[in-house]
């Protein structure tokens, strides 16, 4: 019930309490809930290095070179959050096809912010998921999240 | 999970990004 | 009459109110004039006016398509040169050119444009 930015404020202390990094039969590693979370509640934020959006090219074909996975969240049109080399445990989270996590960017003292929130009440042990945006293209990605409604391909 | 990446670093919150003169270059002179 | 654009530019980049100067900061963005040239021989000239030490810049010609959101001379559509190092860019590629150049220095750009076809 508080506001935005004041639950945002709160976050930093709670959320290493809360969610933590563990071994995940989804990809490697996810994060999972350390304590229940209740639906709509303020999980983590997704926080790396605030880039240009400009800049992200460079840094993919950087990453690709070196055979580093590459973390980036789009804040908007503009910025680029890129979680590789710096980032929060935000960056462990896997995507499933049924998530029970969303991501929202908020706006705190005239800084965009991602932040993941539960969609549903999530149990303690429960691996954290939300639905990637991967966009369409020609060559495949296989999913293995292994939920139900599974759609094969993460683009 | 750390350990495991050694140039990787923890971050509780963002991190303003400040571009070097030649953040865009291929190759300098 | 022409001026920098105020429509044609990284929103960050502050435009003087004649729109005859702009003072940038942080990291290298683009604003372009408000006229362009298609064919024949024109020439422009720019003062620098201040470079606190550590800063730079890159002026040059550019296409309507080449990003603001990065230096003159970062893609296949523009051209620029560097007051560090005196340096030309294109394509993000740094080639020799001249020496350095600074506060007060006054830069002269020519470009000679067959006729179309």
């Amino acid at each position: 019930d508080l506001p935005m930015a004041m639950r945002f404020r709160k976050l930093q202390e709670h959320a290493k309490e809360a969610v933590g990094v563990y071994r995940s039969h989804i990809h490697g590693r996810g994060l999972f809930c350390k304590r229940n979370i209740d639906s709509g509640e303020m999980v983590i934020e997704y926080a790396g290095e605030v880039i240009r959006s400009s800049l992200t090219d460079k840094r993919e074909k950087y990453y690709e070179s070196k055979g580093i996975g590459c973390y980036m969240f789009r804040i908007d049109d503009f910025e680029v959050v890129d979680a590789t080399m710096h980032g929060s445990a935000a960056r462990f989270i896997n995507h499933s096809c049924e998530p029970n996590c969303y991501s929202r960017v908020i706006n705190v003292d005239g800084k965009k912010h991602i932040v993941i929130f539960a969609m549903r009440p999530i149990s303690k042990g429960e691996e954290l998921t939300y639905d990637y945006k991967f966009p369409i293209e020609e060559v495949k990605i296989p999913c293995s999240c292994g939920s139900k409604k599974c759609r094969k391909y993460l683009n | 999970w750390s350990a495991f990446a050694p140039d990787f670093k923890e971050l509780d919150e963002n991190v303003e990004y400040e571009e070097h003169e030649s953040e865009f270059d291929i190759d300098d002179e | 009459h022409v001026l920098l654009a105020l429509h044609d530019r990284a929103p960050q980049l502050k435009v003087s109110d004649d729109r005859l100067s702009v003072t940038g900061e942080k990291g290298y963005s683009m604003i372009r004039s408000t006229h362009g040239v298609q064919c024949g021989r024109w020439y422009f000239e720019a003062r620098i006016t201040d470079m606190p030490p550590e800063s730079a810049v890159r002026i040059g010609w550019s296409q309507s398509l080449g990003n603001l959101q990065a230096p003159c001379g970062y893609d296949k559509f523009s051209y620029s040169w560097r007051s560090r190092k005196g340096t030309r860019f294109h394509q993000s590629h740094g080639k020799h050119y001249s020496e350095d150049f600074g506060k007060g220095d006054v830069l002269g750009f020519y470009i000679h444009l067959p006729p179309p076809g």
